[in-house]
C-alpha cells in the first residue's frame, strides 16, 4: 500500500506482544506509550507511524478487556490513517473491523455493524468481491446481523462467504466446514433443523473423504452409522450392539479439526431432539472416544 | 448445547492493521 511499518516499531510490537502475553500488562503499557511520546515528537501527531503505534496499545487495552479505551485509541487511529492513507485503504478497513470488533464485545452490535459494513466497502473495492479477507469480512458481519436476530441478512453473508471459500480456497479449506457450522446455527436458531442438517452431513462427509477417500460400502461417514445404528435399534435387531470403531472415525476424529468435533456435537444434539438417541450416541461416543 | 453451537463463533480481530 505504498507504506511499510518501520523495523523499529515492528520489534517494538513484537516486545509488547509478548509481555501483553505473558500478561505484564504494567511493562507493555509504559512501553507503548513512551513509544507514542517519541513518535508524536519527531513524526507529529497525525503520522501513519503513530497511528500503528495507537493500535498496537489498542491490542493491549483489549487484552485487559478495557474495551472503551481501547476504542478511543482506533477511533483516533482511524482518522489519521484516513487522512494520511486514503479513506479506502486497507489499514483503514482493518481498523474500522477491530472498532467493530471492540463494540462487538461491548454487546453494541448496531454501532458495529455500519463500521463492519465500510470495512467490507473497501475490501471489495481494494481487493474484489472474490477475495478471501472479502469472505472473512461477511463472517464478521454475519455474526453481528446474528445478535440483532437479523437473520435473513445473517444467512445471506454467510452464503457469500461459503461461496468465496468454496471457490478460491476448495471444499476442503478449514474455513468452508467452519462457515458451514456457523449457517447451520444461524438455521438452528429459527428452527431450520432440516437446513442445518444437511449442513453438518455435508461437513462430516467432507471430513470423511478427505480422510478416508471416496464413499462405498466399507466406508461410509460417521452419520451414516450413526442412522444405520438407530435403524437396527429400532427394529430390535441390534439392541446391544457395542460401540465398534466404524472404520477407524474416532482414530480420525483425533486429528480433525475443532470443527469436525464441534459438528459431531451438533449433529448428535439435533439426532436427540428428534428422539434419535441411537444416533446421537454413536456421534457423542465418537467425540468422547477421540479425546 | 446452544452453547456448543456458538463455540466457535467470534468475532476476529485484524492483525494486518499492524502490518500497512
Amino acid at each position: 500500500g505504498g507504506y511499510e511499518i518501520p523495523t523499529r516499531l515492528r520489534t517494538l510490537h513484537n516486545l509488547v506482544i509478548q509481555y501483553a502475553a505473558q500478561g505484564r500488562y504494567e511493562v507493555a503499557v509504559p512501553l507503548c506509550k513512551q513509544a507514542l511520546e517519541d513518535l508524536e515528537r519527531t513524526s507529529g501527531h497525525r503520522h501513519p507511524d503513530v497511528a500503528t503505534m495507537l493500535n498496537i496499545l489498542a491490542l493491549v487495552y483489549r487484552d485487559q478487556n478495557k474495551y472503551k479505551e481501547a476504542a478511543h485509541l482506533l477511533n483516533d487511529a482511524l482518522s489519521i490513517r484516513e487522512s494520511t492513507l486514503g479513506r479506502d485503504h486497507p489499514a483503514v478497513a482493518a481498523t474500522l473491523n477491530n472498532l467493530a470488533v471492540l463494540y462487538g464485545k461491548r454487546g453494541k452490535y448496531k454501532e458495529a455493524e455500519p463500521l463492519c459494513q465500510r470495512a467490507l466497502e473497501i475490501r471489495e473495492k481494494v481487493l474484489g468481491a472474490r477475495h478471501p479477507d472479502v469472505a472473512k469480512q461477511l463472517n464478521n458481519l454475519a455474526l453481528l446481523c446474528q445478535n440483532q436476530g437479523n437473520y435473513d441478512a445473517v444467512e445471506r453473508y454467510y452464503r457469500r462467504a461459503l461461496a468465496i471459500y468454496e471457490e478460491q480456497l476448495g471444499p476442503d479449506d478449514v474455513n468452508v466446514a467452519r462457515t458451514k457450522n456457523n449457517l447451520a446455527s444461524c438455521y438452528l436458531k429459527q428452527g431450520k433443523f432440516t437446513e442445518a442438517e444437511v449442513l453438518y452431513k455435508e461437513i462430516l462427509t467432507r471430513a470423511h473423504v478427505q480422510e478416508f477417500g471416496p464413499v462405498n460400502g466399507d466406508h461410509k461417514p460417521i452419520w451414516v452409522h450413526a442412522e444405520e445404528r438407530e435403524e437396527r435399534s429400532r427394529s430390535r435387531l441390534g439392541d446391544s450392539m457395542p460401540y465398534v470403531e466404524y472404520g477407524g472415525w474416532y482414530r480420525a476424529c483425533r486429528g480433525s479439526s475443532p470443527t469436525v468435533t464441534t459438528t459431531l456435537r451438533n449433529l448428535g444434539a439435533l439426532y436427540r431432539r428428534q428422539g434419535k438417541m441411537e444416533a446421537a450416541d454413536t456421534l457423542e461416543e465418537c467425540v468422547l472416544r477421540s479425546w | 448445547d446452544q452453547q456448543n453451537v456458538n463455540r466457535q463463533q467470534q468475532l476476529e480481530w485484524d492483525d494486518s492493521t499492524l502490518s500497512y
